[in-house]
């Protein structure tokens, strides 16, 4: 059994958005996905892009586009190379 | 629903009624004017009407169960094809699977070669050419600059007809059932309650093995100040109770990831989402993986979906005992599994010499033909449909299967 390093990816929760989430309405489960490459990996991001690319980001930008989308930030995981957030609906 | 992002891609997949085309204008602004991404202008001095280039758009679907009840362009397959290709130029529309059964959608569109690197600089193809001498055949070409990357896999099951029983451990009711008798009352106490920034009492693995260190909920928070609170939720603390109860935590267990996060949440009456951030154990921070898993557990439209694009070579395993484990927490009557994979580039390949070993190519072929029946035969199911599928640098494996 190996041991978790410092490395190790770290949760955030957004409370605000679980009071009174109530999924009574929901209806059917298949979903959407939508992949969006910027650049074909990320050691190869292009010339004048941030060094961390969308994840310089922050999460009030990405609050913004997901208000169009009708979802909420539950929480997050952060890494060092992918950041994972748990949305409602 | 869930969202990935990487420096270089934004995965966004979402349940129900959501509206995720009407996210992508800002999205493209987003990675033009937040993240410096090459940009289109419209020469307007608005900066929402900016839009970054993408290098590739990929956008896919089950079909809906009730296309009526959708939004925006997202109650047909045609408005949703409509709309992306008003955005989008050179994209390509597919209809993979039974037209009059579980079938599956899929659009995206060609490498922007504009934004494609330059190839290996000769001086680095040595070392290159090094590395790639010392890996198994089948990771050749994860390893350099090149834009082709073997080690880009997804893996997607979309399951319904979930056995009905075996459904309940996603509602609240039976998930508050299973916390109460395994880690006792206290641990919905305290997430009602509220615990504090890294309250020991909030470790619902406390009475378990270490193994389950990872999983743990810690609560740094660095959300903007209106968004954030030092307080768990019942939600996040029940879905980790069911992620470790249903088998989920197993699929990529951390004796093998020890870095590995879940996060998951339990709806309330129902439903569940998680998703797992999956660092490589093996290369030092180089890579890390995703999973993500959402379940609606109702009878009338069970359905569950897991899609990860950990390598299957990294986790323990063939794509077909994956499969298995993620099948047999959710016990569909059927399902559909979608597999990815990007290509190896033939220009390098000749460059590299690797294909004039004929000895190592027919052992590769003979691997991929092993490994296709393995996955045909999940135990439990028969595999009724394989539609293979070959795109310009990746090739899509579609396969349908029904319960014995």
């Amino acid at each position: 059994t190996l041991s978790p390093s410092e490395g190790t990816p770290h949760l955030t929760i957004n409370r605000e958005a679980t009071i009174d989430l109530d999924s009574s309405n929901a209806f059917e489960g298949p979903e959407k996905l939508l992949e969006v490459w910027f650049a074909p990996a990320p050691e190869a991001l292009p010339p004048g892009s941030q060094k961390n690319g969308l994840k310089a980001v922050t999460v009030d930008k990405w609050k913004e586009m997901l208000d169009q989308v009708n979802c909420k930030i539950l929480s997050v995981v952060e890494s060092e190379h992918v950041d994972a957030y748990l949305l409602s609906e | 629903s869930s969202m990935f992002v990487f420096p270089h891609k934004l995965i966004l997949k979402t349940c129900g009624t959501t509206t995720l085309l009407f996210g992508l204008h800002r999205m493209l602004s987003i990675a033009a004017v937040d993240a410096g991404f090459p940009s289109q202008s419209t020469g307007s001095i608005d900066k929402t009407q900016v839009a970054a280039t993408p290098y590739r758009v990929f956008y896919s679907r089950k079909n809906f169960l009730f296309p009526d009840k959708q939004h925006g362009p997202h109650r047909s397959w045609k408005e949703e094809v409509k709309y992306l290709d008003h955005m989008f130029t050179g994209g390509s529309a597919y209809m993979v699977g039974k037209m009059n059964g579980d079938h599956w959608y899929l659009y995206l569109t060609a490498p922007n070669t504009t934004l494609a690197p330059s190839r290996t600089p000769e001086h680095q193809r040595t070392v290159t050419e090094t590395k790639v001498l010392q890996v198994p055949a089948s990771t050749a070409f994860a390893v350099g600059q090149s834009a082709w990357r073997t080690d880009d896999e997804t893996l997607e099951v979309l399951m319904t007809d979930l056995d009905p029983e075996n459904a309940k451990q996603f509602y609240l009711e039976h998930a508050s059932a299973v916390a109460e008798e395994k880690y006792s009352k206290r641990v919905r106490e305290v997430a009602k309650e509220g615990a504090s920034v890294h309250d020991d009492t909030f470790d619902v693995f406390s009475n378990t093995s270490s193994d389950h260190s990872a999983y743990t909920p810690d609560y740094d928070v660095d959300f903007p100040e209106e968004l954030s609170s030092q307080v768990g939720t019942e939600g996040h603390s029940l879905g980790t109770v069911v992620s470790e109860a249903c088998g989920l935590s197993e699929v990529y267990p951390t004796t093998i990831y020890p870095d590995a996060r879940v996060d998951a949440y339990l709806f309330t009456p129902c439903g569940f989402s998680a998703n797992g951030v999956i660092p490589a154990p093996d290369q030092a921070g180089t890579a890390t993986h995703y999973f993500t898993v959402h379940v609606t557990p109702e009878p009338l439209y069970s359905y569950a979906s897991f899609e990860t694009n950990v390598p299957a070579r990294r986790s323990g395993g063939e794509t077909a005992e994956v499969i298995e484990r993620v099948v047999d927490i959710f016990k569909p009557g059927r399902f559909s599994v979608t597999l990815f994979e990007a290509k190896a580039d033939p220009t390098e390949v000749r460059e590299l010499g690797l294909l004039g070993d004929s000895a190592a190519n027919a052992e590769a072929v003979e691997r991929g033909r092993i490994r296709s029946a393995r996955m045909d035969k999940i135990k439990g199911y028969r595999r009724v449909d394989r539609i293979v599928h070959d795109f310009d640098g990746y090739e899509l494996v579609f396969r349908y299967y029904e319960r014995n």
